[in-house]
């Protein structure tokens, strides 16, 4: 089978939709299969791997209200190796639905998405991916948790500037409860430091902050502020695809060795 | 009496906290009486204007739930006019109690800030304040739809990125969405792009596009990428305080100087 992981912080604009759709493209790039699940109402992810919001039907919302089969909701993208569960519309209101006891059981709002993915608790992934990348919306609510409670570990984006370091607190705090309440072999996979500009003495502090308080969750890579990155969602590409030579798609690459790397010995 | 306005935008990082901590001062430093409303539960308003997490005894929390006397909720900063209603740890809990239904009606769940600033709808705002300046979440959810509900008007952060504008159209149905079910004087005072980079051409590409599109609501004042203006929340000040000649602050002064221009004729 494959493994889940969830890509969050619920700090904004830290490189959450970036990270899951180029480590994605990074890790199809050299041989995994990999499934991107857009779990943002704002949809960025969709956008960024070129599906047109239009041409959805079946999005992952119908994966956390509707039960339905992983299968049905997977859409292709223009790159081998790599495929989408899309965002749409209607997951903006998909976190009162799951509220709504009318609709959703108390004891099952966390885990409509773990159950879609997988079936059950503990039971492997098998739906013929090596890894699924879960984009998460920038917040601790029920879409995230949902998101935390199907996958086997977490990437964390953290961005090079001061309030990035400040919201860490309340992620692992959140991740704890759930590792203590529902999940316990729950981990965080690693944190990747993204936007890092070596121009900037406040990214140099950030990182070697991070480090002394995080170690080893730390990846070495590091990804740095780079504006073909931030061009490529307009073009509905990954930077990868985009401009295969910068040095943001150098370093998502990287990132993709590292990851597997850590996969392999955890 | 006051005005009030939230500072929204659901995409993250795109400078909310900024835009209401630096127009805040700003304001507060021509002689307004200016309070900013902290309803995100990262608090990162509150930091950045001094106030230490754990000093906090009452915060927005007690706005929104604790239907608690606004005055009591209110702390001074080191600026002389600014004041803050700091967030809290409770913040991260308060969706889902405005959505259980033991705690609080169904039909007020939208209302508690509204009520808890104002006494109900339609009534004039007399908290002894110009302005009343609230920093959202990332996020369209129910603290979100309580500061609409509870504000004259929106100020809309947009990051000179591609990602950005994509958002703006959900934002803009939800705000008529209130429009028309439950507030019908709300309007948008104006949309101000921030994070502008003369030397990226897709900052000058977004802020085209968004002038096309919006036209008059966006305002002139551009607010530039400035390190200082990264750098300021380090040193729990906002920039206007940190650094008063830096670029970041002259163009925070010259949003206030447009915005009070806005307010006098709409
Ligand atoms: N390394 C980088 N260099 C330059 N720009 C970047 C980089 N990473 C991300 N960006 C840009 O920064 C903005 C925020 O990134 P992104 O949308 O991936 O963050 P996010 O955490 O997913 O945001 P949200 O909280 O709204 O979901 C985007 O415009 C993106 O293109
Ligand atoms: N004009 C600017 N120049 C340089 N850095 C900026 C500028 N505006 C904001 N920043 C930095 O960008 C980051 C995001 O800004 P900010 O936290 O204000 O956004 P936000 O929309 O409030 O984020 P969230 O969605 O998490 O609430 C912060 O680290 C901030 O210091
Ligand atoms: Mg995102
Ligand atoms: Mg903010």
């Amino acid at each position: 089978g494959g493994r889940i992981l969830a890509v969050a912080n619920q700090k904004g604009g830290v490189g959450k939709t970036t990270t899951a759709v180029n480590l994605g493209a990074a890790l199809a790039s050299v041989g995994r299969r990999v499934l991107v699940v857009d779990l943002d109402p704002q949809g960025n992810a969709t956008t960024n791997l070129g599906v047109l919001k239009n041409d959805v039907e079946k999005s992952s919302y119908w994966l956390l209200i509707g039960n339905t089969d992983l299968q049905s909701v997977i859409s292709d993208t223009a790159i081998e190796n790599l495929y989408v569960v899309p965002s749409s519309e209607e997951l903006v209101g998909a976190e009162a639905e799951l509220l709504d006891e009318d609709l959703v059981l108390k004891e099952k709002r966390r885990f409509m998405m773990r159950d879609a993915l997988r079936g059950g608790a503990g039971h492997p992934f098998s739906g013929g991916f090596d890894y699924v990348l879960i984009d998460c919306p920038p917040s601790l609510n029920l879409l995230t948790v949902n998101a935390f409670a199907a996958s086997d570990a977490i990437v964390v984006p953290l961005q090079c500037e001061f309030l990035a370091l400040e919201g860490l607190k309340q992620l692992l705090q959140t991740i704890n409860l759930i590792k203590k309440s529902v999940h316990p072999t729950l981990e965080v996979q690693g944190v990747v430091l993204t936007m890092f500009d070596r121009s900037v003495k406040l990214s140099g502090e950030v990182a070697d902050d991070a480090r002394e308080q995080l170690g080893y969750l730390v990846y070495d890579t590091l990804i740095p502020r780079n504006v073909k990155i931030a061009e490529a969602p307009s073009h509905g590409m990954p930077v990868l695809q985009y401009d295969p030579a910068c040095s943001g798609s150098r370093s998502y690459i990287k990132l993709a060795a590292e990851f597997l790397q850590r996969e392999q010995d955890p």
